[in-house]
């Protein structure tokens, strides 16, 4: 199966 | 002082149309440059940035930075009440809690201004890197709102593939498959028309439709939209807003578990 990924896991949050 | 006048008061509709679906607030960056905005949707799933270049403006003065937090569902009441051919004014004083619309005809026999509170809001930014994408795909608005509506039927979610052939696009779920392929294309009389394709490794992502189709809420703001892709990380939509600026969405994918 496949889940949401989220963007802050992705960009560093500022 | 800020005072920010766009004679295509029309393009500030189109704005706030591309941007209510995915937020309910959102802080207006406003500095020497222009206006900026970034905001994530409330699942952090997709963010939205907004770039509108100084220069765009027909009068643009920032005397210092600013951020206004507004509510998009009144900014978006107020911007109802312009009529396309307006000329539109954004204004607010230094520190103000308040921000003004003025909507001028174009022949400025009505005018009228709209003040709205400001809010504040504490949100978070993402650090965004400038990126090499491992394929973009220009295609027309317009096709890629259709495709996003006509496979959003099959399936909650949608695969992305490019190769060097062209881009297929399919959705898979209880009532069967849909796919569509673009090929790109030979040649074309209009620019805005062509379906380009840059590769630079295949990519195959999965995304949610319910994003996409939000994203297409941008449509009617350029005639061809940009989706740009590398394995394992998030998708970019963009729309040019004519010489003003962009519009860009960022859709994290669906990961396999």
């Amino acid at each position: 199966g496949q889940t949401q990924g989220r963007l802050d896991t992705f960009f560093k949050v500022l | 002082m800020f005072e920010a006048r766009l004679l295509q008061g029309s393009l500030l509709k189109k704005v706030m149309e591309a941007l209510k679906e995915l937020l309910n607030e959102a802080a207006w960056d406003c500095s020497d440059a222009g206006i900026q905005l970034q905001a994530m949707d409330n699942s952090h799933v997709s963010l939205v940035s907004l770039n509108l270049r100084a220069e765009g403006f027909d009068k643009y003065r920032c005397d210092r930075n600013l951020s206004m937090g507004m509510n998009l569902g009144s900014m978006s009441k107020i911007l109802k009440c312009a009529s396309n051919e307006d000329i539109i004014t954004i204004k607010a004083q230094d520190n103000a809690d308040t921000v003004t619309f003025v909507f001028e005809s174009p022949d400025q026999d009505k005018v009228s201004d709209y003040e709205m509170k400001l809010m504040n809001l504490d949100q978070e930014h993402l650090g965004i890197p400038e990126t090499d994408y491992a394929c973009t795909i220009r295609l027309p608005s317009s096709e890629f709102a259709r495709i996003c509506r006509d496979l959003s039927q099959f399936g909650e979610s949608m695969v992305i593939s490019c190769t060097k052939e062209g881009v297929r696009f399919s959705a898979t779920g209880d009532i069967g498959t849909g796919n569509i392929k673009l090929a790109q294309s030979a040649k074309v009389d209009k620019e805005e028309e062509a379906v380009v394709i840059e590769m630079q490794e295949p990519v195959s992502l999965t995304f949610a439709c319910r994003y996409l189709n939000s994203f297409t809420k941008a449509t009617s703001l350029s005639k061809s939209v940009q989706l740009s892709m590398s394995p394992e990380v998030p998708l970019v939509v963009e729309y040019k807003i004519e010489d003003i600026g962009h519009v860009r969405y960022y859709l994290a994918p669906k990961i396999e578990d």
